[in-house]
């Protein structure tokens, strides 16, 4: 069987929140290294990788390796009913027709329990390389997130270029251009505000504006964001979770003149 | 213009 405490409900419901515009009926891979969630949107451009490590919960028990399949819509109308610092408890059985979820605030004493509903799903895995980038960016979260928002109103697609003197978003649209610039700097009191870039060479790339803004929904679980860019391979956008866990996309870049 | 690429032109299905 499946048993996975999570302290606080928070961080599954801004991870399902961050998704589910994106991709509708996944499995979560449970196995005893974690839960695990690889998907592609409809149009296979661009693909959402969710790690949560058996470290991000207490206790985590997992006897045999099960794939849970399950609605997005569905699970956040369940989540929707935990309070962020409620600890939440997800069970099931080893070969389950149902995902059991209980929250518990201890405070109150309230114990609330859901059962949703299991489907088959039968997805499609593309196998990820490791790859070495050459270029990777660190930033904040939120400035990325202001950055495709404010670039999405004028394009949609934006041109990363990175440098050793920085990484500049640029577009070009019907009522004009725009482009920001970020340059690397250390913030030693403030290192979220950090933005650093190693480069082996340099890169410009093209991606949809639609798809990163819709990443960018996961802001809120993580301060910082990181972006890993080669010439003609997907970007990744990266969002680092407590203990090693993370929340990780792909998307196919544009190519042409 | 430049096409959108899909992913399985860089990751291969397993």
């Amino acid at each position: 069987m499946l048993e996975a405490r999570l302290e606080q409900a928070d961080l599954l419901k801004k991870v399902v929140d961050a998704i589910k515009d994106l991709v509708q009926d996944c499995n979560f891979d449970c196995n005893d290294s974690g839960v695990a969630l690889q998907a592609m949107d409809n149009s296979h451009v661009a693909l959402v990788s969710m790690m949560l490590k058996a470290e991000s919960f207490s206790p985590y028990r997992c006897d045999r390796n099960v794939a849970l399949g399950v609605n997005l819509t569905s699970l956040t109308k369940v989540l929707r009913a935990a309070q962020n610092e409620d600890i939440l408890t997800l069970k099931a059985e080893d070969a389950p027709d149902v995902l059991n979820l209980v929250f518990e605030n201890t405070d109150s004493d309230r114990l609330s329990e859901y059962d949703l509903k299991l489907m088959d799903i039968d997805q499609e895995h593309l196998g990820i390389p490791d790859t070495e980038y050459a270029a990777t960016i660190s930033l904040p979260s939120v400035e990325f997130r202001r950055i495709c928002v404010d670039l999405m109103a004028l394009s949609e697609s934006v041109s990363i270029e990175t440098s050793k003197d920085g990484i500049k978003f640029s577009c070009a649209g019907d009522i004009g251009n725009g482009a920001v610039t970020l340059r690397p700097n250390t913030n030693v009191e403030k290192p979220d505000q950090n933005v650093e870039i190693e480069l082996t060479e340099p890169v410009a790339l093209t991606f949809s504006l639609k798809y990163l803004v819709n990443f960018c929904k996961a802001a809120g679980l993580s301060k910082t964001v990181k972006l890993c860019l080669s010439n003609e391979v997907p970007l990744l956008v990266e969002y680092a979770l407590a203990g090693s866990s993370y929340l990780r996309f792909y998307l196919a870049p544009k190519i042409g003149d | 213009t430049s096409q959108q690429a899909r992913l399985e032109g860089f990751f291969k299905p397993i």
